[in-house]
């Protein structure tokens, strides 16, 4: 059989915000849970799940990100391959929608992590989402984020 | 942040994570989410883990590869509380979801909160924010 978890992050999550949280994490599961009903694999699985994640701006990954002491935003992903061992990461990366896609298009291509403007490179030269850095701000004051 | 673990109908076991870092960190800072070994670790013939929490703890306890070297000898529940009992030695908060190479799913946290959802082939989804919430016995 298939199995699927996905997480929202481990912190204080403010009053009043549980259910957002709980529902947020059910439809990344939704969209994980699809393709291993399908018989897909567990990779694509993780691949939309996360997506899923980014996208909800409950959560502090792609549109949700926090800023640094420098007012920017920079994500970090990463995805593994259990099958292979092969792992695909980005990390300080300001202008990425989806992060997890570009380190999943990594994971055939050799390189194990790349940061900043070289992985921003790399995902616009293999189909990765540019967005402007503005548009992964969401206004959840007081919000540390967490890694 | 965010992560994912599955286990697909062929045994490949995935995992994944994404951040979108802490609040007033130093500019180039990178925490524990997109370090194999400390974020998240997946081998088909263990288990796959994802974590969350204070990636500089994260990092030094390596806490991912700590949690698969325990899962080689023990089912995921007693794993995950020998990597928070670990991470004690630095301190921190942590949260870490498992499944194992038999299908065991199970997460713990010593956060305030954790929002998790899982499932199984022919156990509907359910979503909790405190591992308290989800009941063990329902756990294989």
């Amino acid at each position: 059989g298939w199995a699927i978890i996905v997480h929202g992050g481990a912190k204080d999550i403010p009053p009043g915000l549980e259910d957002a949280h709980r529902r947020g994490c059910l439809l990344a599961l939704a969209a994980g849970q699809a393709i291993l009903e399908a018989g897909g694999a567990a990779i694509a699985a993780v691949e939309m799940a996360v997506r899923a994640l980014e996208e909800d701006p409950t959560f502090n990954a792609g549109h949700g990100a926090v800023l640094n002491a420098a007012g920017e935003v920079e994500c970090d992903a990463a995805i593994m391959d259990g099958a292979t061992l092969a792992v695909g990461g980005v990390a300080a990366v300001k202008t990425l929608r989806h992060p997890i896609s570009v380190a999943a298009a990594l994971l055939s291509r050799t390189p194990v992590l790349l940061v900043g403007a070289g992985a921003e490179a790399f995902a616009g030269a293999h189909g990765g989402e540019l967005c402007d850095p503005a548009d992964l701000i969401v206004a959840r004051p007081g919000d540390p984020g967490c890694d | 942040t965010v992560g994912c673990v599955a286990l697909d109908r062929h045994g490949n076991i995935a995992a994944g994570t994404s951040t979108g870092g802490l609040t007033g960190c130093h500019s180039g800072r990178v925490g524990d989410s997109p370090l194999p070994g400390c974020g998240l670790y997946a081998d088909n013939v263990v288990g796959g883990v994802s974590l969350s929490g204070d990636g500089e703890s994260l990092i030094r306890t390596t806490l991912a590869a700590r949690l698969m070297h325990s899962l080689e000898a023990m089912p995921p529940g007693a794993a995950i509380q020998a990597a928070l009992t670990y991470l004690a030695r630095v301190g921190g908060e942590a949260g870490l979801i498992v499944i194992d190479t038999e299908g065991r799913v199970d997460w713990g946290h010593n956060s305030a909160q954790f929002a998790v959802a899982h499932a199984r082939a022919g156990q509907p989804a359910r979503a909790f924010v405190n591992r308290a919430q989800d009941a063990q016995e329902d756990y294989p």
